[in-house]
């Protein structure tokens, strides 16, 4: 199958909002997101990798400009869950290599993370699609990381993207 | 903007790979999708979430077919990554929503999260981008998601689909 990798993404008005330790049983991931769908929060990123434990952290992004109210709706919803806090972090943002057919290339996901690591740049958050390959990194960095991963996959820059460094 | 769900699909052949307590430092992804890229081993979903920690744990699923391959392969590799081990879980399945515009409507995300709680379905991993929200899940349970989920969102099923129990 066709694969093509058409451009890279960047966000920097992004928000990571964790929810540290929260009971790994059915129900909860509802009561979360239920409650910042009621107040109308966009979410952009939902992830949560598990282990074997009773408890699990469930990250999600949204914008900066919705960071304090949702900070406050899940706040309010800690004890309910019975979880050991939130934690916000509005020092992230977003780069993605958008495409298609990726994952029938897992050479596409390695060359970004090579990008990245070649630049010294930490990744924090991985998430992915068949359609997009998506990190979270420190914000003070995304210039450089879409540099890098522009060179990596020999893109040329749209015009109104970042110009390199 | 338009919001449509246009469906859901499961995906049984499934494995969950989770590299243990890999410290967490520029290179790290690299060297685990490289390795894998370089024997052809098809990705499906990465995901990893941080903690403020100098470690953390990288997932990602591939088919059950290629599972005892990269089982090989990672575990070749955790003495150079410095990680404390590697899980392989054949007992997941992939159920997902597909559709578009799910970002700016939150509400998709917390009715799927209700069709699985409400069927006392334990969510063990999230990944979501704007076109698909992926929940994996027992295995066992998966006609039983689908069901519920369909349900939720009033789909018909199309032919071919799992029926209703
Ligand atoms: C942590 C959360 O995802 C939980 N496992 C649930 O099913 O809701
Ligand atoms: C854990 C892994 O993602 C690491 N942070 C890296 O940048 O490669």
């Amino acid at each position: 199958r066709e694969m093509y990798v058409s451009g890279v993404t960047h966000d920097t008005n992004v928000a990571k909002l964790t929810v540290i330790e929260v009971p790994d049983k059915p129900g909860i991931a509802f009561t979360i997101f239920d409650a910042l769908a009621k107040e109308r929060i966009n979410v952009d990123m939902i992830v949560q990798s598990t282990k074997a434990e009773a408890v699990t952290d469930l990250l999600f992004t949204i914008s900066k400009d919705d960071s304090r109210r949702a900070v406050k709706i899940i706040e309010d919803l800690i004890p309910q869950l019975g979880a050991k806090g939130l934690h916000c972090d509005e020092s992230v943002a977003k780069v993605s290599v958008v495409g298609a057919g990726m994952v029938t290339h897992p050479g596409v996901a390695a060359l970004m993370f090579k990008a990245l690591a070649d630049s010294g740049i930490n990744i924090q958050v991985i998430s992915t699609s068949e359609i997009r390959i998506s990190c979270l990194i420190d914000q003070s960095q995304v210039e450089k990381a879409v540099e890098a991963i522009h060179r990596a996959f020999q893109l040329e820059l749209e015009p109104g993207e970042i110009p390199a460094a």
